[in-house]
């Protein structure tokens, strides 16, 4: 964890269902990389975190501090993969559905 | 009536079935991730969906949603009836498609050797004319809403032709369950309707029919989709009112009781004198200056018991003002 990079990037985290209790009605995954973004968007940012105009001129403003009180951009997930869930509905039918935005592909400033 | 296709012009998104044809076949371990109890035909179609999409990225059905519904057998005038309770579909998943699998036999034997023994019956020119057709099945769907007695509205009917042998069939009745789903009507039911003169008791078979609706769930790019269906548990303990409801409302279980007033709140203050602590430097006012109306005489101090009832009486008659003891008078002149 100590040595992860400073800068926004994507970092590992593996989600277990059974840890936050919905593997009673979960048949499969049991589990799966969800992955997490965290990290500076410190003035210059690097171009491998991928700042909108925006988050770069939100950056400029705060390092030249016209205004006080802005805060840097935050590192938040770029592109999101889906997840296929196989579980039990209320009537202990099975059903599967295809859920967006379920784990991290990219991160970025914004 | 519903002229069901084929089963090879089942729509590509019924495909997976292809090896269904043996139910005893369990795909992988599908059946074994799905648990002992879990052997029956639908949880390892949905297994094989879910795989092909895990592996592949196939949507099923083109959509991103696939619901699947087991069969509850109910014997209606010795006809064995399937019923399918749908109503844990969403109002947000439009359906795209809907399949209806079986399993159906062969001929069975006693029958096939009744025809097989039986004298055949012969033509003029003494030829044995050819085997009757063996007894068709027919069926029947129908849709009734959650209360009603009825035997429901019929939704279709298909002829079916029985097949060689013992194998799994997929009949699409996607315009069944849409009619049935637009009028309300969620409780469908399916009847195999054979000419057999007596197909006997039915009895609950490991084969038991299912329906799978593919849908697309317009609501599942929410942001919070995945709350709505897989977050089960209440963050609000059982019992404590809806995070939205107002505090009386009727769905409230504790009944709300006003607090009524019996009388002049008790406390201990005098009346009509100022209950600010007198500031250090506060000029003495003389007694007459803090009670501007002429204070009453005191009544001599009654004992414990009487003093109780006397209070009581003294509430019930509903005096303004408190009787006070000497000490407590003195004590406030002082003040």
């Amino acid at each position: 964890q100590w040595d992860e990079p400073r800068v926004c990037s994507r970092r590992y985290l593996k989600v277990d269902f059974a840890d936050i209790g919905w593997n009673e009605w979960i048949i499969s995954p049991k589990s799966f990389d969800a992955y997490y973004c965290a990290g500076a968007c410190e003035f210059p940012m690097p171009k491998i975190v991928r700042p909108s105009n925006h988050a770069t001129i939100q950056s400029i403003v705060r390092a030249v501090g016209i205004v006080p009180g802005i805060p840097e951009p935050c590192c938040v997930p770029d592109k999101m993969n889906s997840l296929g869930v196989l579980f039990l509905d209320e009537n202990r039918n099975v059903v599967l559905k295809v859920y967006p935005n379920m784990s991290v592909d990219t991160c970025a400033c914004r | 009536s519903h002229r069901a296709p084929a089963w090879s012009a089942l729509p590509a998104a019924a495909d997976g079935l292809q090896g269904d044809r043996d139910p005893q076949r369990a795909p992988g371990d599908a059946a074994a991730t799905l648990g002992p109890g879990a052997q029956d035909m639908v949880a390892v179609h949905m297994h094989r969906l879910y795989e092909k999409y895990s592996r592949r990225g196939a949507r099923p059905g083109g959509g991103n949603t696939v619901r699947s519904f087991r069969a509850r057998l109910e014997v209606v005038d010795q006809k064995a009836v399937y019923f399918f309770n749908l109503t844990s579909m969403q109002d947000s998943e439009t359906i795209l498609m809907a399949t209806f699998h079986f399993y159906s036999e062969p001929p069975r034997w006693p029958r096939a050797l009744e025809v097989l023994c039986k004298p055949r019956a012969k033509n003029a020119s003494g030829r044995s004319l050819p085997l009757g057709p063996p007894a068709r099945q027919h069926l029947l769907f129908r849709s009734l809403s959650q209360n009603t007695a009825t035997q429901g509205l019929l939704r279709g009917a298909m002829a079916l032709s029985p097949p060689p042998r013992g194998l799994w069939q997929a009949k699409d009745i996607s315009p069944i369950v849409k009619a049935a789903r637009r009028d309300g009507e969620l409780l469908l039911s399916a009847q195999l309707d054979s000419e057999e003169r007596d197909p006997g008791v039915p009895r609950p078979s490991p084969y038991a029919p299912y329906i799978l609706v593919y849908a697309n769930d317009l609501a599942i790019s929410e942001p919070n989709s995945v709350a709505v269906t897989l977050q089960r548990y209440d963050p609000f303990p059982a019992g404590d009112p809806e995070p939205h409801a107002a505090p009386n409302s009727s769905a409230d279980p504790r009944v709300r009781r006003a607090a009524q007033a019996t009388g002049p709140l008790q406390d201990n203050e005098l009346p009509g004198l100022d209950e600010r602590p007198p500031r250090a430097h506060a000029q003495h006012f003389h007694k007459h200056q803090l009670w501007p109306s002429p204070f009453r005489a005191l009544k001599p101090r009654p004992g414990r018991k009487d003093r109780r009832k006397k209070g009581q009486e003294v509430f019930m008659a509903s005096s303004q003002v408190l009787d006070f003891d000497e000490k407590t008078m003195q004590k406030a002149r002082r003040k």
